[in-house]
């Protein structure tokens, strides 16, 4: 799955999400990727998050809405990105996903569950800094 | 604003950074840019997880899912359960810009996007048609049912409903009287 969010020099944002799922699901599963707020969330006036992971557990906890509110009330895209996966985590606590945020003045982050498999969580990030897209790691 | 603009992704998926970026940096929106990135990953089936020729499901098929999302008019293009049509964030945005929908799903999504003028084509692969037949020579496992017979955890289905200790309880309770 990859989840992407996008803001321009004047401030739109945008976001997405397209995946093939999970393999060997029950014909006719859908996971967390293309339900809003799920998946992927944006908001001009607050900012944008994007999900990956165990679809069937996180689509319930809405991570990437939770996380944009959470900035739009002040919260930095680190700490917004971190109550998303707690608030998945108290009830699975050893689930596999992670979240990328950003708010509108395109200050980004991560955060990702430590789940067999997941120890770290890898994501690129493409801005003014460097002509090529730069690999960013966040410890789960 | 100094950190703008800025594209930020799931993953090492470094072509697909690469390629929203340079949408925005020739004046695109980032609706462009967010398409353009997702359809990369398509195109280049990220890690197997993104796609055609992955994740079969138990019959062997391969189904994709997406969305899209237009932060300044919260209006929103989602697909699931695609079949048939390889670029899945393609059609999310056509259902976003097309439709007043904001989410279709199945055969009928795939019908809506043929009819929008997107390719339908087998999303099938030797890679994903290996994938599928290994599971069925393992006996189908890992699955995703429980409570049905015979025992999910080491056969292949078909499955039927599994009476639950509940629902014997229940019986027995019923039966179960003076």
């Amino acid at each position: 799955t990859i989840g992407m969010i996008a803001i321009d020099q004047d401030g739109h944002v945008a976001a997405g999400t397209s995946t093939n799922g999970l393999t060997h699901k029950i014909p006719g599963r859908v996971g967390d990727s293309p339900i809003v707020g799920a998946g992927a969330y944006a908001d001009s006036s607050a900012g944008a998050a994007a999900a990956t992971g165990d679809g069937d557990v996180m689509m319930r906890f809405l991570p990437s809405y939770l996380a944009v509110e959470l900035m739009r009330a002040g919260a930095d895209p680190s700490a917004a990105c971190k109550a998303a996966i707690s608030r998945i985590k108290r009830h699975h606590s050893e689930f596999f996903g992670a979240i990328i945020c950003a708010n509108t003045t395109g200050h980004y982050a991560a955060a990702c569950n430590k789940a067999p498999g997941l120890s770290q969580f890898r994501y690129m990030v493409s801005n003014s800094e460097s002509n090529t897209p730069l690999l960013k790691t966040v410890d789960c | 604003r100094e950190a703008l603009p800025v594209v930020i992704n799931t993953w090492p998926f470094r072509n697909a950074s690469a390629a929203a970026w340079s949408v925005l940096q020739s004046g695109g929106s980032v609706l462009d840019a967010v398409e353009e990135g997702c359809a990369r990953c398509e195109i280049e089936q990220c890690d197997g997880s993104v796609g055609y020729g992955g994740s079969p499901d138990e019959t062997g098929e391969t189904t994709l899912d997406a969305m899209i999302m237009n932060g300044d008019t919260m209006e929103v293009g989602a697909v699931a359960d695609l079949r048939r049509i390889k670029n899945a964030i393609g059609v999310a945005r056509a259902v976003m810009e097309r439709t007043d929908h904001t989410l279709l799903v199945g055969e009928s999504a795939s019908v809506f996007a043929e009819n929008m003028g997107f390719i339908a084509e087998d999303l099938t692969t030797n890679k994903s048609v290996n994938i599928f037949s290994q599971w069925l020579k393992g006996n189908c496992q890992p699955n995703y049912h429980k409570n049905v017979f015979p025992d999910p955890s080491k056969s292949c289905g078909p499955y039927k409903p599994r009476v639950t200790l509940e629902q014997r309880r229940r019986q027995d309770n019923m039966l179960s009287h003076d």
